[in-house]
């Protein structure tokens, strides 16, 4: 499906720990 | 596997390019390209690895287009297009101009132009001596309604009041007139 991310969800993920 | 499919896949895959300004070279022979993502993930570690728009010298530009398309009106996707312009007064660099670049990367990699993503190739920011500028790129300028609800959209998203009011000018019209700025086709 498409790819469509609010703003709220695209800065969340900038300081979330990789997931590694 | 695992790993990759904790990764937030985009829309699109997208190109981060580098130009300075050499007045020795060739215009194309400025222009480096950064690197290429297609998950948030990588587009926050490429942003958080380079310096931040408000900190390149005069002369630099960074653009982000959609693999494929390339930042010059000669692309076959930009030639028949154009841009929504924000012109930035340098006393509002430090303030303004970060934010303003951040929310529209933010537009583009959050895919929120709905059924107009499409029309859309890129952005690109030009640092300058006197005033700084960010345009968001679209393919087809005589697409109204598409330009138009990327527009309101955009504006939105910028947080801008509703007094200031933003253009759209094609790229035919700003490549005839290269010492002023080109008339506007719409605003918003």
């Amino acid at each position: 499906g498409k790819k469509q991310y609010d703003r709220e969800f695209l800065l969340d993920i900038q300081f979330m720990p990789a997931c590694i | 596997p695992e790993v990759l499919s904790k990764l937030h896949l985009l829309q699109y895959r997208w190109v981060l390019w580098f130009f300075k300004n050499d007045r020795s070279r060739a215009w194309q022979d400025n222009l480096q390209l950064v690197a290429k993502f297609n998950t948030v993930e990588d587009f926050w570690a490429l942003y958080s690895h380079i310096k931040l728009a408000s900190k390149l010298s005069s002369g630099c530009d960074y653009a982000l287009f959609k693999e494929g398309i390339q930042p010059m009106w000669e692309d076959n996707r930009n030639k028949q297009g154009g841009r929504w312009l924000l012109s930035i007064a340098k006393q509002h660099r430090h303030i303004e101009l970060d934010r303003l670049w951040l929310e529209t990367l933010l537009c583009l990699l959050g895919d929120c132009f709905e059924e107009y993503s499409g029309e859309v190739c890129g952005a690109v920011v030009n640092i300058r001596t006197k005033r700084d500028k960010i345009a968001l790129w679209t393919s087809e300028a005589e697409n109204k309604a598409g330009v138009m609800f990327i527009g309101q959209i955009y504006k939105e998203r910028l947080g801008l009041s509703t007094k200031t009011v933003i253009g759209y000018q094609a790229h035919t019209d700003t490549a005839a007139k290269s010492n002023s700025l080109a008339k506007n086709k719409f605003v918003v």
